[in-house]
């Protein structure tokens, strides 16, 4: 569903 | 690079100030201190999360006085009813991040 990078930086994931 | 950026001198005062008033370290603020203010605004938690993706451009989980003006940008956009693009246009871009 997001852009690459998996995304443990997004705090809203 | 010529593209003005979107975000308006006004507005950008604004952000700013807001920034500012979060007590970001090394100019950086953490998605921590972020989030409650996004959550603020009631959007739906995936749209946050998406702007969150679109400002966070070096993706290093913290945003920066240019990327936390884009977060706010796209916040105050989509509580006037815009859509949250899938990808950060070009005006959208801090002229120093291009």
């Amino acid at each position: 569903q997001y852009p690459a990078g998996g995304s443990s930086t997004n705090p809203f994931l | 690079v010529d593209i003005p950026w979107v975000v308006k001198p006004e507005e950008r005062m604004k952000f700013d100030s807001i920034f500012d008033s979060l007590c970001p370290v090394g100019g950086m603020l953490t998605g921590d201190k972020v989030k409650p203010v996004l959550l603020n605004s009631k959007l739906p938690v995936d749209i946050l999360g998406r702007v969150w993706e679109l400002s966070d451009l070096d993706r290093d989980g913290m945003l920066d006085k240019d990327e936390f003006s884009v977060a706010m940008y796209l916040v105050y956009r989509a509580l006037e009813g815009e859509p949250v693009p899938m990808s950060l246009p070009p005006p959208l871009v801090p002229p120093s991040k291009r």
